[in-house]
């Protein structure tokens, strides 16, 4: 099984609309 | 640029005030670490909205945490690079 570590932390761009953590409750 | 309050990102989609107070640090991450502005933004969003909106209102946390986000960014490549180099 693969790490997924590597990508962490998400890179914000400004201008783009953000996506790192798609799981964000209300 | 007109402060950003809690009401105004309250007014915003759950998905949107993240990327609101995104667009807020980064400008301010990146005079102190241009190279590393968009990844220690994305560690930062990993914190509470209300806690993020005390950070813009007070440059001395955001300071201090940016400089934690630095070192535990720097861990954590020092880790990554020493598993690729092993």
């Amino acid at each position: 099984s693969g790490s997924s570590s590597v990508n962490w932390p998400p890179e914000f761009r400004p201008g783009e609309p953000w996506k790192g953590y798609p799981n964000i409750d209300p | 640029q007109e402060p950003l309050t809690a009401s105004m990102l309250a007014a915003a989609p759950p998905q949107e005030q993240k990327q609101i107070l995104g667009e807020r640090l980064y400008p301010l991450i990146h005079a102190m670490h241009p190279f590393l502005a968009g990844k220690i933004t994305g560690m930062l969003l990993e914190i509470d909205n209300s806690e993020l909106l005390l950070m813009l209102e007070s440059p001395e946390s955001l300071h201090s945490k940016i400089e934690e986000a630095v070192a535990v960014l720097q861990v954590h490549q020092m880790s990554e690079s020493s598993h690729k180099s092993a």
